[in-house]
């Protein structure tokens, strides 16, 4: 591969929040941001995968400190939106892997996330671009899951170590 | 918001394919991605949101060319996985907005959300980062997608639209 993977990254100050089984017309995500938006939420990531029968779910990781607003927003608008439910989690943590290309070929992403299963860390999201694949994991498995991929891709001798909280 | 949203992208070149219905427990992400990049299928987006009871979906948004293939390997892994079923659709297009921390407030996301709501335009899958948010919609929505978020972010004067097929 000519991909290089040049560091990788922890942050454990996040919480992931889903708001599951809206219906998948237009205007539905429009809805749901501009109500985290009106009360300032910080969003890290927005992740919509494929629905079924027009039905969808909008998950989201942010800063931890902003999870019960976000729970309270995303209640508020449940009704109606006709929403199943909202599912919230601020016992994860983020690690991602970076450089330029990752997602480019199957391969190096396959190589982190075959990294995480040998020590059995569940990947509960994710959400890759050209240049960073970010797994959401439990936090217990953060650290964990940091040195899987500085191993799998010999991160150590660049120092690239970076742990956010 | 001190977000200045500098660009927007439209790519038409692409497809989207999913593996539905997986068990969600370590290992699954490694098995398909290594079995995708065996065959070196190019990869844009990963995308695997929250799921249910234990089961969820990993969407992929790949070059178009490697539809086929990539549909040909996961049928393959179906069985195996207990998959429900897969997904595929070579008629979507991408379109992206860019810029210096667009995620990280609500606010751009809303604001590009209902750009393609006003225009009827539905979200099919939205993955977003510190730099760019995109959105999958369909192919025949593409050009006006990206007009959308041009008018929306004032994108015109700075000549950014840049087309790929
Ligand atoms: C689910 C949500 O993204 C919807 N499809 C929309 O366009 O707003
Ligand atoms: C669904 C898939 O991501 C699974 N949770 C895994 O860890 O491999």
């Amino acid at each position: 591969e000519k991909v290089v993977v040049t560091g990788a990254t922890l942050n454990k100050g996040i919480a992931k929040v889903a708001i599951c089984g809206v219906p998948d017309r237009p205007g539905v995500a429009a809805r749901v941001f501009g109500a985290l938006a009106r009360e300032g939420i910080n969003v890290r990531l927005i992740i919509q995968s494929v629905g079924q029968e027009k039905v969808t779910d909008i998950s989201l990781v942010i800063g931890r400190s902003f999870l019960k607003q976000a729970v309270k927003i995303l209640e508020g608008l449940r009704a109606g939106l006709k929403a199943r439910e909202i599912q919230s989690d601020g016992s994860v943590a983020e690690v991602s892997i970076v450089g330029s290309g990752v997602a480019g070929t199957a391969g190096v992403a396959s190589r982190m996330f075959r990294a995480l299963a040998r020590r059995r860390i569940n990947i509960q999201l994710i959400s890759s671009s050209e240049i960073r694949i970010a797994c959401i994991v439990d936090a217990a498995s953060g650290e964990r899951a940091l040195r899987a991929v500085h191993d799998e891709f010999q991160l150590y001798r660049l120092r690239r170590r970076l742990v956010a909280a």
